[in-house]
């Protein structure tokens, strides 16, 4: 455990929160695609199956059994309790073209060619690409409200955060996963365009809202 | 340096 590795960590959570409350405080998930969420949940869930088998730390546990948790919590209130204001008409992004090449990468590159391994490679390529559908629909309706966009951006810092974690993994301790960090630095190249929009208008109080 | 066995990261 290093520094990046926990803040980037405490990112992860932050942003998990700030949607669950976002959701939760408004009675509305107007915005926020939950394709993206549904994708979040499957990652969760097929990276954390090593739940069942291997103990690594208290820690690590209850940080799984949280993410996974709120993964879910916020899946069911975008599609069931406050499904009158999810809006599924700009959500309209194609989750089978991810989630299918995903699947057939994970099965063709991984560390071992075991049912659990797959299931967590699978899990890192798709969590690369899992915010897809939520930057579609921004694009989409050119706007996002403020806390959506504080969503994104923990959410982003996150895995950049571990990009420094992995760099301090291979100097202090010999170690690295090109696995995890192939598609670690495809992620957060994803979110570069948003972090620049954050900074110089979220930042500087204004909202996000894209040129027509 | 050695490739991921366990995966004690999130």
């Amino acid at each position: 455990m290093n520094v990046f590795r926990l803040t980037g960590d405490l990112s992860h959570l932050a942003a998990i929160i700030i949607l669950l409350l976002k959701i939760w405080k408004s009675r509305s998930c107007a915005g926020i695609s939950g394709k993206s969420q549904i994708l979040f949940a499957i990652v969760f869930t097929t990276r954390y199956l090593d739940l069942l088998t291997s103990f690594i730390s208290i820690y690590n546990t209850s940080m799984k059994v949280i993410y996974i948790g709120c993964a879910y919590a916020t899946v069911y209130l975008i599609y069931m309790k406050f499904r009158a204001t999810y809006d599924g008409n700009h959500d309209s992004f194609r989750v089978e073209f991810l989630v299918v090449p995903v699947g057939g990468l994970a099965v063709l590159v991984n560390h071992d060619f075991s049912f659990l391994e797959i299931l967590w490679t699978f899990s890192i390529y798709l969590e690369s690409v899992a915010i897809l559908p939520q930057l579609f629909m921004i694009s989409k309706t050119g706007e996002a409200e403020t806390i959506t966009t504080h969503y994104l951006f923990c959410l982003g810092l996150y895995r950049a955060l571990y990009l420094l974690n992995w760099i301090w993994r291979f100097y202090f301790e010999s170690f690295f996963d090109m696995i995890a960090i192939v598609a670690g630095v495809v992620q957060t190249v994803l979110y570069c365009d948003f972090f620049y929009l954050y900074i110089t208008k979220v930042l500087k109080g204004k909202k996000l809202s894209l040129p027509a | 340096a050695d490739e991921a066995a366990a995966h004690d990261e999130l």
